[in-house]
């Protein structure tokens, strides 16, 4: 299984 | 001016002691509201929020907002140097470049300060969507570690999935396979102790045991750990700090290649 970025779930501010 | 007195250090030392295998460094904000700090771990699968309210303080001023870029092994270093009982005193003047710490001991016969040096950090801040989870579990915080520590023997991954019976912790890997289940168990005397699911669907999603073991090193700082659930979305992981705020982890889901 591959692991994600954080960053893909949640919005730049 | 910023001034944040706590008459528990040793709470400001178990923050640090939960977010350090995580963070080398990270930036406090702070404002009327209290101190908050928003990072993500240094490969980006991982985020740690922390907010604690100004009024959990024991004296709490701040004159404008003020970011404190901090290397938390330096920080460390500070807070090793308290004692256990010691409360502690943040101060900064405004725009200044860097914070002092002053402990006192309880009897009031030892007091030292340390001055440490702030960073300017390049910050991204996140902006976390509401989310409706599909479950909601809440448990000791001490089996939570107990049962992350187990099952990361067997595997690089847990599958953690909640249905009406309870959870289930389950891990695989070259030696075989291990389970946990743990089921809804109220215990209203020591609601500590309770296990309780606050379920809306089932949901079965996996995760890096070695993100939820350093999750699992802020269980000093409260008896029970919320842990919320939701298909294609992070996990959060919550500790409250008691009367303080609360500090929590995101974790990404692993997905199918």
């Amino acid at each position: 299984m591959a692991q994600p970025s954080i960053a893909r779930y949640f919005n730049n501010r | 001016m910023f001034e944040a007195r706590l008459v528990n250090s040793s709470t400001f030392r178990k923050v640090l002691d939960a977010i350090k295998d995580l963070l080398n460094e990270a930036s406090f904000d702070c404002s009327e509201n209290g101190i908050q700090l928003q990072a993500m771990d240094s490969s980006h699968v991982s985020l740690v929020s922390l907010n604690l309210k100004s009024d959990g303080f024991d004296k709490f001023r701040c004159d404008r907002n003020l970011t404190m870029g901090m290397n938390l092994t330096s920080l460390g270093k500070v807070f090793k140097c308290s004692g256990a009982d010691d409360t502690v005193t943040m101060k900064a003047q405004d725009y200044a470049d860097t914070v002092t710490f002053m402990f006192e001991s309880k009897k009031q016969d030892k007091i030292s300060d340390y001055e440490m040096k702030l960073m300017n950090l390049d910050q991204e801040h996140l902006g976390i969507p509401d989310t409706e989870f599909s479950c909601i579990i809440k448990m000791p915080s001490i089996e939570f570690a107990r049962i992350i520590r187990d099952l990361s023997q067997f595997g690089e991954s847990i599958v953690i999935s909640c249905t009406k019976e309870g959870v289930k912790f389950s891990a695989q890997g070259d030696i075989g396979t291990g389970n946990v289940k743990l089921a809804q168990t109220h215990n209203f005397d020591k609601e500590e102790e309770s296990v309780t699911i606050d379920l809306q669907e089932p949901v079965a999603l996996t995760f890096a045991c070695q993100y939820l073991n350093s999750f699992t090193k802020a269980t000093p700082l409260s008896n029970q750990v919320k842990l919320s659930m939701c298909e294609n979305v992070p996990l959060v992981v919550e500790y409250q700090i008691p009367e303080l705020g609360h500090l929590r982890f995101y974790l990404a889901p692993k997905i199918e290649e």
